[in-house]
């Protein structure tokens, strides 16, 4: 694993996301289920907690969007990037923005939310991509099936680096 | 016109491409470092632990083809 250059990280474990628009290819529901499995996968391993706000600033803000976006780091349609998060901080930090010219997916073969949000919560959170194949922070996107979904080794292990264990 | 880089797969593949997936994802961050293809090339292939050749080989094309996460693989 890798953390982030100058490991940035949360200076506390409540964290709030926000989701602020859905893609058309699932139904919203959904959509918020594929994100709060996401988060769980990092807060069952660490002290970390996530709370959804509906009106307020997050420190996680989410959302699907198009070509350039506003962020300066424009998607590319279907195929190549998928998504892209930002590290700890104000602002944008934390934010993550999903491409909507993918076929976002809940569990079949075509690009799944949920895996994608698990590994871009990963930046969100601190750490880097792993040169670890079969890493959740691998770079490179691999279906697996979401519902037997257990956090690699090597992703528990840079996780805990910065936020410790989940207290027992 | 672009320079073609020939894939030993014999596809060409634009070199403007692949340079775009370098910068991408493997950018050099100072203006000193002035590395050729080929030595981006071997840096992304180790990051993947493919065979280092520094060339646009089959399987490090079939990599940069794969969907993947927007950030970049190195950190400055």
């Amino acid at each position: 694993y890798q953390t982030l250059p100058g490991t940035p990280k949360w200076g506390k474990t409540n964290l709030t996301y926000k989701i602020l628009s859905y893609t058309a290819d699932l139904p919203r529901r959904k959509v918020d289920d594929a994100i709060k499995r996401a988060l769980m996968v990092w807060s069952d391993v660490t002290p970390l907690q996530f709370r959804r706000v509906y009106l307020r600033r997050a420190d996680i803000e989410i959302r699907f969007a198009r070509r350039e976006h506003g962020d300066g780091y424009p998607f590319d349609g279907s195929g190549g990037t998928l998504a892209h998060a930002f590290e700890p901080g104000e602002g944008i930090g934390g934010d993550a923005h999903f491409d909507d010219d993918e076929k976002w997916s809940e569990i079949n073969q075509d690009i799944n939310l949920f895996l994608v949000a698990a590994h871009e919560f990963g930046h969100s959170l601190g750490l880097d991509h792993s040169n670890v194949t079969g890493a959740l922070m691998y770079p490179i996107y691999s279906y697996q099936n979401p519902e037997t979904f257990r956090l690699p080794e090597d992703d528990r292990r840079g996780i805990q680096k910065l936020y410790g264990k989940k207290p027992s | 016109l672009p320079l073609q880089l020939k894939a030993e797969s014999g596809s060409s593949t634009d070199l403007e491409k692949v340079k775009g997936y370098l910068d991408k994802f493997f950018p050099i961050f100072t203006k000193t470092q002035n590395l050729s293809i080929e030595e981006r090339i071997k840096e992304m292939q180790k990051f993947f632990h493919l065979t280092v050749t520094g060339k646009l080989d089959t399987e490090t094309e079939k990599i940069m083809k794969l969907p993947r996460c927007g950030r970049p693989d190195v950190s400055n």
